[in-house]
């Protein structure tokens, strides 16, 4: 057996000119998500409890897109989605469309244990979690000033981004806001064509 | 897009993703975070959380593959998420992290940088965002 490992993530494609307090913010947020983890690990909780600890650490910082501070949809309302699963009899549980629930990964934990399904969405989903008592908060608790400013750029871009924090001072030629016609993560909308 | 992989001192893996999805997306569209088997997944062998272009993920299958291409090709942590991330993508762009039961753990995007961290047992410890 080789012992415990874990790894965590905040998001890929990140803005080439992210300020270096940012960078550090994360490297942060990374670290302390790191060490619940460990601490965890160490007190012999199974991998399952983890992964559920630590994201749901991650949901409740506003840096990373996810739960609070997760990105807006057209309208600017907040829909969040999650999943969690275990390899140990590959169990697994998600949730899609959430909109006030606290921590959408608890949400998915107990689709998995507490319900003859493994995937419930939108008003099912929100349902579900009425009647498992889960913490439930207003939509406005998700939604960041800076995402609002981010959802206005993107829409000046006529664009759909990804986990892009793109520069607030002009657009380099690395940003993922780009002209018309319509783009997706920065490539033509075509490229999804297929879906 | 945040996630965590872990696999504990028993070996077993687990994995979890969350997300709020694409900024200015459209109300309803649903990503990879939920999908079992692209943007998460966790077998006997490996746990694997993805980040990302939620479209590439999906056609992608991209959580599976690794522990798809450990099993039936035989090849390590490392080597698995590197020729997925070569191989599964086609022009998107994505990345993933990757814990294996025998305490490996592993990451890998084409993308411009990736916030992550990860950490073993015997001690090792590293936060990053860039290559």
């Amino acid at each position: 057996m080789g012992g415990w490992a874990i790894a965590v993530h905040g998001g890929a494609g990140v803005d080439p000119n992210l300020p270096l307090e940012r960078q550090e913010q994360a490297k942060v947020l990374l670290t302390r998500c790191l060490n619940i983890g460990i601490s965890a690990l160490r007190s012999s909780l199974p991998a399952i409890d983890v992964v559920e600890l630590v994201v749901r650490e991650l949901e409740s910082d506003p840096l990373f897109n996810s739960g609070r501070g997760s990105a807006l949809t057209e309208k600017g309302t907040v829909e969040m989605e999650a999943s969690i699963m275990d390899g140990h009899g590959r169990r697994c549980g998600a949730v899609s469309g959430v909109t006030t629930v606290k921590s959408p990964v608890s949400l998915a934990r107990l689709v998995m244990e507490k319900s003859p399904h493994s995937y419930l969405a939108f008003s099912g989903a929100e349902e579900f979690a009425r009647r498992q008592g889960v913490e439930m908060v207003d939509n406005e608790y998700f939604i960041t000033e800076e995402n609002v400013g981010m959802l206005q750029l993107a829409k000046e871009a006529n664009t759909i981004l990804f986990d892009y924090r793109i520069p607030t001072v002009g657009f380099d030629k690395c940003s993922a806001v780009v002209e018309n016609p319509l783009q997706m993560n920065g490539l033509p909308i075509s490229v999804y064509a297929p879906e | 897009t945040v996630g965590c992989v872990v696999v504990d001192g028993e070996g077993r893996c687990a994995a979890a993703t969350s997300t709020g999805g694409l900024m200015n997306k459209m109300s309803g569209r649903i990503g990879d975070s939920p999908l079992i088997g692209a943007g998460t997944y966790a077998c006997e062998v490996c746990g694997v959380s993805c980040t990302g272009e939620g479209e590439a993920i999906i056609r992608g299958t991209l959580a599976r593959e690794v522990a798809a291409v450990m099993e039936y090709k035989g090849l390590g942590l490392q080597d698995s998420v590197d020729y997925v991330v070569k191989e599964r993508l086609d022009q998107g762009k994505a990345g993933l992290i990757a814990v294996s039961r025998n305490g490996e753990v592993a990451y890998g995007f084409n993308c411009i940088g990736m916030f992550r961290g990860c950490a073993t047992q015997d001690g090792f410890m590293e936060v990053g965002i860039w290559e």
